[in-house]
C-alpha cells in the first residue's frame, strides 16, 4: 500500500513540466526516503534524478519498495488537471498495475480522482560515482535560463568556462558568435540574486543547448540553480526543491575527436 | 565540430 499526501500539489506538477520533454517513460522509486526517479534520455546523453524526500508530505506510507513504471507524457496530463493550490494524494496498492492521483481543492469543495495505468519499464539504475567538482557556479535560475534562451538562437552548442574573473557562456553559429560573461557578485541584497563560484581550477566545457534549455523547464521549482563543472565529467545541473529535495540533471559533455 | 558523448562511460550501471 502506498500513500503519499503532498500538501504543495503544484511541485509535482512542476516536476512533470521539468521532465515530461527529456524522458518518455521511467520509473518512479518509493521507499522509505521518499519519491524517487532516475532517467536517462533516449540518447543516453542526458540523465535526470529526483528525489522529494517522505519528510516532505504531510502523509507518506509506503510499506514495502515500490517501483512504478509511468509515462511521463500522460502523468504530466493528469497533473495539469489539478489546480496549482490543490493538495495531490498518489494512491497504489500492492500488485496492483494502476496508480490514482487524488486532487483536493485547499477548501475541499472539489475533489478529484485519476487513475493511470503503469506500465512495465526495464531501466537500468546507474550508479552515480561522487564527484569532485573543479568549480560550482550557484546563480539565479531565471538568469540562467534565459542565458540558455538567448544562446541558442545564436548558435547549438554553449562552451561554459570558468575562471576566477566569473563564468562565461559562449557560442558560434552561421550568423556569428556571443560571449555572456556573469561575475561574481555576493553582494546583492537577496541571496537569491547573488552569482557565486566555487573554483578549485579553471574549467572548461562544451554542451548542447538543446538540453540546457531543456533542464530550464525546471526554473519555476527554485529561483537558484548550481552548476557543477570539472574536465572531462557531465555537468550537473540542479534546481533544489525547497523543504523535500532535488532535481538534478546530468549531461555530457561535448567531446574533440 | 566536437562529438557529443553519452553518460554510460561515466556513469556505471547496476
Amino acid at each position: 500500500m502506498l500513500e503519499l499526501r503532498l500538501v504543495q500539489g503544484s511541485l509535482l506538477k512542476k516536476v512533470l513540466e521539468a521532465i515530461k520533454d527529456l524522458v518518455n517513460d521511467a520509473n518512479f522509486d518509493c521507499s522509505a526516503t521518499g519519491f524517487s526517479l532516475q532517467a536517462m534520455d533516449s540518447s543516453h546523453v542526458a540523465l535526470v534524478a529526483l528525489l522529494l524526500r517522505s519528510e516532505g508530505f504531510e502523509h507518506y506510507r509506503c510499506d514495502r519498495n515500490l517501483s512504478m513504471g509511468m509515462n511521463l507524457g500522460n502523468m504530466a496530463k493528469m497533473l495539469k488537471c489539478a489546480g496549482n493550490d490543490d493538495i495531490i494524494t498518489l494512491k497504489a496498492d500492492d500488485g496492483s498495475d494502476t496508480v490514482t492521483f487524488m486532487f483536493e481543492s485547499p477548501t475541499q469543495d472539489k475533489i478529484s480522482d485519476f487513475e493511470m495505468k503503469l506500465m512495465d519499464i526495464d531501466s537500468e539504475h546507474l550508479g552515480i560515482p561522487e564527484a569532485e567538482y573543479h568549480a560550482i557556479v550557484r546563480m539565479p535560475s531565471s538568469e540562467f535560463g534565459r542565458i540558455c534562451k538567448d544562446l541558442s538562437s545564436i548558435g547549438d552548442t554553449v562552451v561554459i568556462s570558468v575562471t576566477k574573473e566569473g563564468v562565461k557562456f559562449s557560442t558560434r553559429g552561421d550568423i556569428g558568435t556571443a560571449n555572456i560573461v556573469c561575475r561574481q557578485n555576493n553582494t546583492v541584497d537577496k541571496p537569491e540574486e547573488a552569482t557565486i563560484i566555487e573554483m578549485t581550477e579553471p574549467v572548461s566545457l562544451t554542451f548542447a543547448l538543446r538540453y540546457m534549455n531543456s533542464f530550464t523547464k525546471a526554473t519555476p521549482l527554485s529561483s537558484i540553480v548550481t552548476l557543477s563543472l570539472s574536465s572531462d565529467l557531465p555537468v550537473v545541473v540542479e534546481y533544489k526543491i525547497a523543504e523535500m529535495g532535488y532535481i538534478r540533471f546530468y549531461l555530457a559533455p561535448k567531446i574533440e575527436e | 565540430p566536437p562529438k557529443q558523448g553519452t553518460l554510460n562511460k561515466f556513469f556505471a550501471g547496476n
